[in-house]
């Protein structure tokens, strides 16, 4: 699996949803979580800096590697929902 | 490879 550099993604907490639909995690076909669709009025699509077909590596630094989906999606779930950062950090990288 | 294959598809979780 050829994943490129990884990049920082800071978004903004500014829309009550973040917007992404995630699929993958640990013993499926797309062993990393990666982004399905961005939905329109979402931070995601607001902050306009994440892409479908990125897989998402870490979220606020914890690393989402070996964690199967439902773990995963609650790590992000969490991440958006915490009052202690109005951002949420992705790290992600372009799949070839 | 073959283990590859066999690896079920993830479900979609909207965030």
């Amino acid at each position: 699996m050829g994943v490129m550099e990884p990049t920082l993604v800071r978004v903004p907490k500014c829309a009550s949803t973040l917007g992404i639909a995630v699929e993958g995690g640990a013993n499926t076909r797309q062993p990393l979580p990666r982004i399905a669709t961005i939905q329109k009025g979402g931070c995601a699509h607001i902050s306009g800096q994440l892409r479908v077909g990125q897989v998402i590596l870490e979220v606020n630094g914890v690393s989402l590697k070996g964690m199967e989906h439902r773990d995963a999606t609650r790590v992000i779930a969490e991440a958006f929902k915490t009052k202690d950062k109005d951002y949420v950090d992705f790290l992600i990288a372009e799949i070839n | 490879r073959e283990k590859r294959l066999t690896l079920p598809p993830s479900e979609i979780t909207l965030l």
